[in-house]
Formats: C-alpha cells, structure tokens, sequence
C-alpha cells in the first residue's frame, strides 16, 4: 500500500543518514523520490556527500566510496526492517583499512537484531567474528571446513581442555 | 539466533558431508581463493528455494553436483539442509527446531524437505514469508554485487525497497 | 624507461599543480578511498587523447575540471601533461624528451600541444601509432575492469587480439 | 592480415600457458579459435584448470580465480606485444595473501621491457614497488602526493642526506 511504502521510505531514509556518518566518519546523504507526485511508480535518487566533498550523484564516486554507501544502504534497510540473517560476501574487498573499521562497527551494532555471516579477506573484519571458519581446498578440489575460532561461550571449555591437556 | 547450522554434502566442492555451526552474533568465513567460500554462500541461497541458476552461478541443475576433480568421481546427488532454531517462535510452525532440506539429482530433480518430510517447493516458500524472511534479496549479498545495490537506475532501487515495505 | 613524469593541474581532485615522478620498474600509488588515485588513471588516459568520456566516468568535458569543495572554488581549467623519455628514439622525433599536453576549458573545448606547440588531436594520436603504442586498451587497466578483459564473448574476446596484432 | 593474427594468437597462447603456470602455481589453461575455419570471425575460446581441480570454462571460477586468468592473459599480451608502459587499478582486489605474490612475481618479471604505474590497497604489492606514492585527501577535496619511497638509485642520494642531518 501507499501509506506503507511511504512510511518504509522515511525511515529507511533516516538510517541510511545515520549509517551513512558512522561509515564515512561525517558528511551526509540524500534519498529522495524522484517523482513524488506518483508514488506507485517514482525511481529513487541518491546524492553523496563524502567529508569535505561536495554534493554528487553516485556515478561520481570512487570504487571504495560506492562499497561504503552501498553498505549503509543495507544497514539501514536491515535497521529499518530486519531480516533473521543475513551473508555479506566480500563486501569490504574495496575498502581502505580506516574505512573496514568503521563498516565493522556498523555491522557490529546490528548484529544483535540480525545473525550475520561474512566472508572476507580482511584481517580487521576477521577480528570482529565471533566464531571464525577456514576453507581450504585439498588436491582433490574438494572443500574443508575447520574451525578458526569457537564463539566466546563455547571457548571457555575448549580453553578449558586445552589447558589442561 | 536464528540459524543454528548448515549442513552440505555433494553440493559444488563439498563432496564430503560438512557441517557449518552458526553460532549468533557475527560467523566469520575465510580461505584461499577457489576454496569453497563462495560455493557456501550458493548452497544457502539454494536451501532457501532460489529458482534463478544465475543466482547460483550455474546454467544447469546438475551444476550443484560435485562434478568430480583430480583422482576423483563425480557424485549423482547434492543435499543442503538448513537447521533453524525456533526457540522464539518465529516460524508458525510447532517444533522448536526446524529443518529444511533440498537435493538435486542428476536427472535434473530437486526435493524438499521440512524436519524430514516430503514437501513441495510452494511449501518452502510459504514457510519463508510466514517467517518473514520471503524472498528479500538483501539477506544474501553476493561476491562483487554490492554496487548492484546503488547502480540500477532510480526506478529499479524502487524494487528493493517494496521487498522491504 | 619510458615515461618520466605526469603533472595535473585543475584535474579533477588534482587542483593543485601536481608532479607525479615516474622512475622505471614498478611505481606504486597507495592512499585512502576517494584520495584520488583511480583520478591518476583517468589522467594518463585523457591526456593520451582518450575520445569516451566514459572510459574517464565523465559525463561532459567539463567534468574532468576541479568542480570546487568544502571552502574552495571551482578552477575554469584542467590540464595534464605527460613527459616522455626518448632517448632510445621509440618516439619517431627528433627530442630526446617529448611532453604532450591537453587542456579542458569549461567552454567544452580541448587543445592539445607536443612540446609546447599547439597541435591537433589526430597528431597525438598519430604520434602514438607511430611509437607503439596506439590505441591499446591494455596499458591502462581501470579499476573493476581485470574481469572485463575475460567476461566478454568469444567474439569480443578477438578484439583483443586484432589490437596485439 | 591472417598470418599476422594467427602468429600472435600463437604466441600470446603460449604465454598465457607459462604465466597461468607460475600464477596459480601449477594447472594449465587452454585457447583455441572457436572456428579455426574462418579466421577473420572466429571468436576465441578459454579453459582453466587450476591445480587438483577438473578443465572448466571461465564462468565456473571464483571471483579471485578469474582475477587470476585475467592477469595471466595481460602478462601473456604484454610478453608477446610490449607497450611502454602499462597502469594497473586494483587489479589485485580479489586475490588472497598467497595468490597475491605470485601475481607480483609474474609482474616483476615484466618490468625489465614495461614501465608499471600499479594502484593497490595490498601491502605485498607495495613491497614490490621501486617506488611509492601515498595520495591523501585535504578537508576542502583536494588531492595531495606524497613520495613514501624514492627508487634505488635515488634513495642512496636521501639515505647520505639524512644520514647526515
Ligand atoms: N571534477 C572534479 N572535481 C572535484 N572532485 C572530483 C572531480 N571528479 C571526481 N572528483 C572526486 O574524486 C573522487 C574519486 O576519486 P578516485 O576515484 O580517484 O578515488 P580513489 O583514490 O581511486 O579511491 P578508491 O580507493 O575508493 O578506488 C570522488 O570523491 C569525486 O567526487
Ligand atoms: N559442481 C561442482 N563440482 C566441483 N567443483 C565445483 C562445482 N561448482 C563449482 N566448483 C568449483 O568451485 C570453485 C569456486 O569456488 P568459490 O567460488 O566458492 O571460491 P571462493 O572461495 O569464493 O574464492 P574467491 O576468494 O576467489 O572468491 C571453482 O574452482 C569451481 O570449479
Ligand atoms: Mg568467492
Ligand atoms: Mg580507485
């Protein structure tokens, strides 16, 4: 319905101005409609304005600038209205190590709402996981799964065991 | 916490039964590159009803089947099984576990399962939008789609946020 | 060693007159996301005669002039200019250092100059068939594209090969 | 001409064998001409087989395994058609720590005949760079360069004068 469209928009909207000055540490974003005479079928803009930058359009931006407003989008769609997981793949390929941080903070703070799986080569986002795996590939090209890191209520037995051992 | 683990066996390189715990909070997943990782994020969409063979990087069903590698026989089926854990209720149904399984054979088949029992594609994906979790695509972001995200044009952002409302 | 130094001055970030220092071997440029680094590429690109704005993410000529930020004005001129060595007489001129330069004016209007002399744009690009290194779409690989040079067609793919030849 | 294309297809093959053998450590990679009857049309066809795992087309690879192809082609055209200089943005995005040295040993190798100007977020490229520059964004969006290393015949030069200070 309209009402309901309109009200998702608005506070998508709102988070996405919130996500946005966490990940990029300060400057704003704009969502708007680009017709809001005809909400049925109105597209959606965006405009960027990165720290000490001007206002732009999104084509304008960097390959690393995009991934970041990219990924404040999702947050704050998955802020607005959350789902029950959500994988992430390699999103933070782009990003700078200043910029990784700030993304993991933001997807730190939904993970109470939403369980996250994120696959990455970037030690910083590595750190955040509270359970880590490793897949690695045998001669036989199959896949193997081992376990990097238990989650913290779990490792306090196997630290346990360990110690012990 | 809503996934508690997923389980593949046959399905693209993992030919060996795996087990991935999900535990809550954030599950970080890291290797090599052509180990698998991507291949676990395949194996969630598909469990999930995915239709499109894009989506999954095939053009075939029988491109999820382990297709054999060096000194190894291709297999003739592959099986996913997701474990939910419904402690919360968030699934109308009454176990405080449920399981949902897929498997493909060669013939071209697929199969569903909820906690054991036969059922059809419609009932997985009716089980997915009682539970909130239909069809949003924003719960799975694919390895290099996250400027996807921002470049459709205006009209097209639309999409993602009717999923949401 | 071929090129000896890039200088930017109102291109794009680059407002500032700018020397990049090109010594042989391998050159590195590192730096934050939306520093300006890919604005290097587009540099080199557009100062070598590159026609499609596209290839530079422009839109209009005038894009590639420092548009203004956060307490500074926009300049009313973009201008690059590329040195190179010709000791070893790959370049059939009778210098043993050759600059081509381009400018941008907000009028839309480009001129370009090989060693300090106004000329046309189809004598750089003559110079640069004459030297070798025509229009070749590998000596400038942008950021995104690694994948673009394998994801074409079989046909397309052939491309490639009609320019090495 | 035909004999033209047909000697260069040839040779940028046979490169491209030796450079995927050093870049994947192993496993080989085939091009042949779609329809070897009519030279002028054919399109050009490639197979990889990365080490332990079964011959596949391009579309069945991981992201990081076709970044991979993807520079094994260009080292093998640069090899069999050198151009001055070649610039390179963040081709090496995708790639994994180990992948990631082999990719620059294959580099190296080419730097004698091609000057490289390379953009990366990844410290093992940079370690392989003569020499470095560090771009940074002001407040008020512009560019600034900063040398972080001279190359080697220089840095004797600063290395006396800081000793000296
Ligand atoms: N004419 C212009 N005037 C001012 N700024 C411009 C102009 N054209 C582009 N820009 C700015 O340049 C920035 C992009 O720079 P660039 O693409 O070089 O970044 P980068 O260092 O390659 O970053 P990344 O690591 O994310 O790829 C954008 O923020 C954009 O606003
Ligand atoms: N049905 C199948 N049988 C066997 N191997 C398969 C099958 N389908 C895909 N593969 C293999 O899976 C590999 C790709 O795995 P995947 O995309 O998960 O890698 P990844 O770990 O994500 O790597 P990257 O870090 O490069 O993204 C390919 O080498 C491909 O050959
Ligand atoms: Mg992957
Ligand atoms: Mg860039």
């Amino acid at each position: 319905t309209k009402k309901q469209f309109l009200d998702t928009f608005e506070t998508v909207a709102s988070e996405f101005e919130r996500f946005f000055g966490i990940i990029f540490g300060g400057g704003q974003v704009q969502m708007f409609l680009t017709d809001p005479e005809s909400i049925n079928t109105s597209g959606i803009e965006i405009l960027a304005q990165p720290p000490g930058k001007r206002l732009q359009s999104l084509s304008a931006l960097s390959g690393g600038e995009r991934a970041l407003v990219a990924g404040a989008l999702l947050f704050a769609i998955l802020s607005a209205k959350p789902v029950p997981f959500c994988l992430l793949d390699e999103v933070d390929a782009a990003l700078d190590e200043a910029n990784v941080k700030r993304f993991c903070q933001a997807l730190k703070s939904l993970a109470q709402q939403t369980q996250f799986v994120v696959i990455t080569h970037n030690r910083e986002t590595m750190a955040i996981a509270d359970a880590l795996y490793g897949v690695s590939m045998g001669q036989d090209g199959v896949s193997k799964l081992v376990s990097l890191r238990l989650p913290r209520e779990d490792r306090s037995d196997s630290a346990e065991a360990s110690a012990q051992a | 916490m809503n996934l508690r683990k997923l389980e593949l066996s046959g399905f693209k390189t993992f030919a060996r039964r795996t087990e991935v715990l999900l535990p809550g909070g954030v599950t970080g997943i890291v290797g090599p590159n052509g180990s698998g990782k991507s291949n676990l994020s395949d194996a969630l969409r598909w469990v999930l009803g995915e239709q499109s063979l894009q989506h999954i990087r095939s053009k075939k069903t029988e491109d999820v089947i382990y297709a054999g590698g060096a000194n190894r026989a291709p297999l003739g089926m592959a099986e996913v099984t997701i474990t939910l854990d419904n402690t919360s209720g968030w699934i109308p149904l009454d176990f405080s576990e449920v399981t949902i399984t897929r498997r493909a054979y060669r013939s071209g088949d697929n199969e569903y399962f909820i906690n054991g029992s036969r059922v059809r594609l419609r009932d997985v994906i009716d089980l997915r939008n009682r539970a909130g979790f239909g069809q949003s695509s924003y719960s799975v972001i694919g390895q290099g789609l996250v400027d996807a995200v921002l470049s459709q044009r205006p009209e097209e952002r639309r999409a993602l946020f009717e999923e949401a409302a």
